[in-house]
């Protein structure tokens, strides 16, 4: 049931959360822009962003699950991720975005684009990882 | 009266997935 999923999924994706920035800003998570993102990875001791573009979102034998294969930082590393369809990823320049909005903005009523291939969505590894 | 309410606030790099494939030697 949708219930059930909405569940599995954390909370701070719902409309109207409070988002803590990395200077310490409030903001809410449908207000988050990219430069937010991009000006706390810079000022986080641990943190970076690297871009992950999407190659491929393929619907799996779950339903309600989907299958989304990125292209990851500059060495260019396949990984792929098993997502809920509402998982919403944050795309450069556009938002939130998800395999499928409607859902995502029927559970969490977060404003939310469609998750395409060649987005690039905003992900984080571990500065000085050897 | 308002009685305070304690609101959750959320670090900005839980929104993000951790994508951390192994780095090539």
């Amino acid at each position: 049931s949708s219930m059930a999923a909405a569940q599995t999924l954390p909370p701070y994706f719902t409309k109207g959360s409070i988002i803590q920035l990395a200077n310490g800003d409030l903001k809410k998570v449908e207000d988050l822009k990219t430069e937010d993102f991009i000006q706390s990875a810079d000022i986080s001791n641990d943190l970076k962003i690297d871009s992950s573009t999407v190659e491929r979102i393929e619907s799996t034998h779950s339903p309600g699950i989907a299958v989304v294969q990125f292209s990851v930082g500059e060495h260019r590393a396949q990984v792929s991720v098993e997502v809920l369809i509402e998982y919403p990823f944050f795309v450069f320049g556009q938002g939130w975005s998800s395999c499928s909005p409607e859902r995502t903005s029927q559970l969490f009523d977060l404003p939310c684009c469609k998750l395409s291939v060649g987005d690039v969505c905003i992900s984080l590894t571990l500065k000085n990882l050897k | 009266n308002v009685e305070p309410r304690s609101v959750a606030v959320f670090p900005w790099h839980s929104l993000v997935p951790f994508l951390a494939p192994s780095q090539p030697d």
